[in-house]
């Protein structure tokens, strides 16, 4: 089983068109195994991808050198897997 | 087998087999208005099960709804299930939807991407797509909403195997699609083509692979724009309303522009909640809600439909 340990799940906010297709560019060069969730497409809609760890400070860094504004929406999406798991399994009982 | 839907725990996300098994006692437990039709098999050989609403005729006016088409939308499926029941359980107590269903079918397709989902049960719980091999690839799948004939191979849809939005070899090469493109054209009389997605909150009609207008987008913006009014007003949930191309991009090879092309005018594709903070892994508490604000909207479609027939 695939298993997500210490990916997150960033949530971008682009501030312009030039930054929507600096956030294009990352997706179309499948740089850094970038899973984009909510596609680069508009400034009005936010643009949410999983970065695997290894990933993560290359990322962050990209988007802080072309002042780029991110939160983190999920910290770990591995234990998030896990719960939803959990979940289900007690339910399955 | 569970004898009865009572107790089934539609606030949870459940393996295939598990909703498989419960389709099985909600036909039980309504034996005049609702029967499964198996429409064909996966690539993998798994059934591809169709719930029937229907109080009789035959080949009467028809609504459709698929749900799960991509895979690791878990939210989408779980709706299905929850919708199911409440059609089911609804029906000859809610004046407009027993209306509806007086002189028109629902057919439902909760879990349109089987496969896919067992995948992201065992294996891969972020698998989007089909999982049938790409000759010369390592890599598997198609993503099934961007395999439909409509302006197949567009833009939006990529040529690259590898890719989570790879096009497939050619229109319909993905069984799972070929299936429902058989029913929908023997069948021959649907009025509406609804497909359920997750997430972002967007309600969206035709078209995706042109950024044209369709020549009923009016209407079905004011459709839309209604629908969405309703279903917001349960949680206050926001919708985005636009077509595809507007709304989000383009995107080639989609299910509502196929069935807008073949006829089908009352086409939309929903992208559900998340509210902001968990993407497809959606916490399962929010399944009802979910469901329940999506089937004010769906209702309000399913009599638009039925009040404007053509």
């Amino acid at each position: 089983e695939r298993l997500f340990t210490g990916d997150q799940v960033i949530r971008v906010d682009a501030q312009s068109e030039e930054q929507l297709k600096l956030l294009q560019i990352l997706e179309s060069e499948e740089k850094w195994n970038l899973d984009f969730w909510r596609h680069p497409v508009s400034t009005e809609l936010p643009v949410d991808v999983r970065v695997p760890r290894s990933h993560l400070g290359a990322l962050k860094e990209y988007l802080n050198a072309h002042s780029i504004p991110f939160t983190v929406m999920i910290d770990d999406v591995q234990e998030l897997l896990d719960q939803e798991k959990a979940e289900m399994r007690e339910n399955h009982i | 087998r569970q004898h009865n839907t009572r107790d089934f725990n539609f606030g949870a996300y459940h393996p295939l087999e598990t909703i498989y098994s419960w389709m099985d006692t909600l036909v039980d437990q309504h034996p005049n208005l609702v029967t499964k039709l198996e429409i064909g098999q996966s690539y993998e050989n798994r059934p591809m099960y169709v719930l029937k609403f229907s109080t009789g005729g035959t080949n009467r006016p028809a609504i459709w709804m698929d749900l799960g088409i991509h895979s690791r939308e878990w939210v989408s499926q779980a709706t299905g299930v929850w919708t199911a029941n409440k059609i089911a359980t609804d029906y000859d107590t809610d004046a407009s939807l027993t209306a509806v269903l007086k002189t028109m079918d629902i057919y439902m397709l909760i879990v349109a991407n089987p496969d896919g989902y067992v995948f992201s049960h065992t294996n891969d719980r972020m698998w989007r797509k089909t999982r049938s091999p790409n000759s010369g690839s390592v890599c598997v799948g198609v993503d099934p909403n961007r395999n439909w004939d409509a302006g197949f191979g567009g833009p939006g849809a990529s040529t690259n195997p590898c890719s989570e939005t790879y096009q497939g070899s050619s229109a319909h090469s993905e069984i799972e699609v070929k299936n429902i493109v058989n029913l929908i054209q023997s069948h021959g009389n649907f009025k509406s083509f609804i497909s359920v997605h997750a997430y972002s909150q967007l309600l969206m009609y035709p078209y995706g692979y042109t950024c044209r207008s369709a020549a009923d987008q009016a209407e079905l913006d004011s459709v839309g724009r209604a629908a969405v009014q309703k279903l917001t007003s349960l949680y206050g949930t926001t919708y985005k309303v636009g077509s595809i191309c507007t709304i989000i991009y383009q995107a080639s090879g989609g299910s509502i522009d196929w069935s807008y092309d073949v006829g089908i005018k009352y086409s939309f594709a929903f992208e559900l909640r998340d509210t902001g903070r968990y993407g497809f892994i959606l916490p399962a508490d929010q399944i009802i809600p979910t469901a329940s604000e999506t089937w004010l909207a769906l209702k309000h479609i399913m009599e638009y439909v039925h009040d404007h027939p053509y």
